[in-house]
């Protein structure tokens, strides 16, 4: 399944155990990235990243040009993956019957969205190329978790460079002190390391987007994040509030007991 | 099971009638889509293509590709085009007209507008079940968000997360134009 990109070059004489060489700092949080021009992870096709997302953090929507698998090293949380052509189906039977009952609902009566998996330690996370991926960290302690991408897989028909397109929020990268020490080597490779990163509404015209959303121009500026000073992993004032499964209880156990009432 | 070999595959399959389109506007427009669900020889070949119309200034939501590169031909008419690549960075935005070609790289968000004569075009995919992605409309990335995630991530009140998921309503990938609050 490899074959599309073609065989990779790997003339490597002497492995050696890598560290990040870049890192990224948010508001609530880093994203730290291994240098994917490194001669054994191109060898392998691969591009690995580190997430460190303090408490109440928000990992802001993206996704990458590769399918990935994420290890949640410590921490716990919850994830959304927004696959696409599926519905926005997860709605609590909880909600219905509040609804039915004529209470008011917290939550917005209309919201409705994809699955929300809740996830810990331990736990790995599959990601097909181009879906859209939200990670927030619900514990006490950091949210830690390594995501490895397969830049040669047969699913990106782009070139092996890693490329990540946000769908919200906006970056400019920070040098820190091991960044420095690779950037001059980097600089003379021709490389542009300090290039913000915007999403992808950005790219777009104020007007279409207004348009597009059947919003104002003012919330379509907001789209595109152009003052948010936040970086790519953001605080939640309160925590995070969505529809799902009461915490403690098994989804499928869950389904189990409400299948009578569907 | 004669009729699964490649000899006797059907082999062609008529895109412009507007009685197949799978999405239809009364005021925006239509897409028909050829996968290899609808014609299986696209398997092999490992492609697949579009046809769309637009009616005057009606938009093709902006959405992106997640397994494919697209190939636009202009049929008729004209749009104006943006495309934006990673790291939000504008790759294209101007005018396309009859006989001009775009590609649209794997997983670059694009939008278009027709112009006041409509636009309508063809595109070709690289792959043999293209997935678009849309970010506006019933089927959209943001509609299947909490909408506190939206709050957070845009800064932004409920009540603008609530129309920013769901002004649209029901429509997907043809947006009617002039809809705005």
């Amino acid at each position: 399944s490899r074959h599309y990109q073609g065989q990779s070059q790997c003339r490597i004489e002497n492995i050696n155990a890598q560290e990040p060489n870049r890192r990224v700092e948010s508001e609530a949080g880093v994203v730290e990235f291994w240098d994917q021009n490194n001669e054994q992870f191109e060898c392998a096709g691969v591009a690995p990243t580190r997430y460190i997302i303090q408490p109440n953090g928000l990992l802001l929507p993206f996704f990458v040009n590769a399918p990935r698998l994420v290890y949640i090293v410590q921490g716990r949380g919850m994830s959304g993956a927004l696959i696409p052509g599926c519905p926005e189906t997860f709605h609590s039977i909880r909600q219905s019957a509040q609804l039915r009952a004529g209470r008011s609902q917290q939550q917005g009566a209309r919201d409705q969205h994809q699955k929300i998996r809740s996830i810990r330690q331990g736990d790995i996370l599959a990601l097909p190329a181009g879906v859209t991926h939200w990670l927030y960290n619900e514990g006490e302690t950091p949210l830690v978790a390594v995501s490895l991408h397969d830049t040669s897989s047969n699913a990106n028909q782009l070139d092996r460079n890693l490329r990540r397109f946000q769908l919200a929020g906006s970056q400019q990268t920070q040098t820190t002190s091991y960044q420095q020490r690779q950037q001059q080597r980097q600089q003379v490779r021709g490389q542009q390391q300090d290039i913000p990163e915007n999403n992808i509404f950005n790219g777009f015209n104020v007007e279409t987007l207004a348009e597009a959303f059947g919003v104002s121009t003012e919330t379509a500026r907001k789209l595109q994040g152009q003052n948010d000073q936040r970086g790519n992993i953001v605080f939640v004032e309160g925590g995070l509030r969505a529809i799902r499964p009461q915490q403690g209880e098994d989804e499928e156990e869950r389904e189990q007991r409400y299948r009578t009432a569907n | 099971g004669v009729e699964e070999t490649i000899c006797s595959m059907r082999l062609k399959q008529n895109i412009a009638n507007p009685t197949r389109a799978d999405i239809y506007s009364e005021k925006g427009g239509r897409i028909t889509t050829l996968n290899s669900q609808k014609l299986p020889i696209l398997n092999f070949l490992q492609m697949s293509a579009e046809r769309g119309v637009l009616y005057q200034n009606a938009l093709h939501a902006p959405h992106w590709h997640s397994n494919a590169h697209s190939v636009i031909y202009v049929t008729r008419g004209s749009c104006r085009c943006q495309i934006v690549g990673n790291q939000g960075r504008q790759v294209f935005d101007g005018q396309l007209n009859q006989g001009q070609m775009l590609v649209v790289p794997q997983n670059f968000a694009v939008v278009k507008q027709a112009g006041n004569e409509g636009f309508e075009w063809v595109s070709f995919k690289t792959n043999d079940n293209a997935m678009a992605i849309p970010l506006v409309g019933k089927t959209s990335v943001l509609r299947a968000m909490p909408v506190d995630v939206l709050m957070n991530a845009y800064q932004i009140s409920r009540e603008e997360a609530q129309r920013l998921k769901y002004n649209r309503q029901e429509e997907t990938m043809v947006l009617t134009p002039g809809s705005r609050s």
